[in-house]
């Protein structure tokens, strides 16, 4: 499950 | 944006000047292997499209830069060799260690992911090494120094921000803790860049 706030920055 | 921005003012630099005089390559080929390493899910991981094309963007223009200080005839030679001496190792290695030793799962991508977010950090060092051996330094190498030391600052506030404002938004002391050194890392330029910006003189670093 994506997990937000981890890999959604660049 | 700012650090699309950053990017827009050295390109600039580059390009008209035909001059790369004050910019360190071995932080362009740091921030390179950044890229790389931190944006492998490119294809597997689907955020947004902005997401995406600022990947593409951030891989494409770093790899453009390096291109141009190796490659082009003009360029090329006023490239500043002998004072551009930190050696990438230094940082590479140390950054490579404390991801193995330091990170939120022990897979790969998640390791290498967390080596970028570690050598982002001090990326900047080699730049900031030169910076402090030239003697003229041109307001474009100037401000775009003080961009690409800008958007992490502001990440700062939007992680605050995200934190409390987020539902799902969960803690991430990894990129949060390297953040605030990376940050901390610009603190001295930023000083002597506000100064000379309030004095209307040029920028200079204290030997």
């Amino acid at each position: 499950a994506q997990r937000t706030g981890s890999h959604d920055e660049l | 944006m700012t650090h699309l921005a950053s990017i827009c003012l050295l390109l600039l630099k580059i390009h008209t000047m035909k001059s790369c005089a004050g910019v360190s390559l071995k932080t362009q080929e740091l921030y390179a292997l950044v890229f790389v390493t931190r944006y492998l899910d490119l294809f597997s991981n689907f955020v947004s499209m902005y997401n995406t094309i600022m990947k593409i963007i951030f891989l494409s223009s770093t790899f453009g830069i390096i291109w141009y200080m190796r490659g082009h005839k003009l360029v090329r030679q006023s490239y500043d060799k002998e004072q551009d001496t930190f050696r990438h190792y230094f940082l590479v290695i140390p950054c490579m260690v404390l991801a193995l030793v330091i990170h939120s799962k022990f897979t790969l991508l998640e390791v290498l992911w967390t080596f970028s977010i570690y050598l982002e950090a001090v990326a900047i060092l080699p730049q900031l090494v030169l910076l402090q051996r030239t003697r003229n330094i041109d307001n474009l190498t100037g401000n775009y120094i003080f961009c690409l030391g800008a958007y992490r600052a502001l990440y700062l506030l939007n992680w605050i921000y995200r934190y409390f404002m987020e539902k799902n938004y969960h803690a991430q002391w990894i990129t949060w803790m390297a953040g605030m050194i990376q940050t901390a890392i610009y603190a001295d330029f930023f000083y002597y860049y506000f100064k000379s910006w309030k004095k209307n003189e040029r920028l200079k670093l204290p030997a």
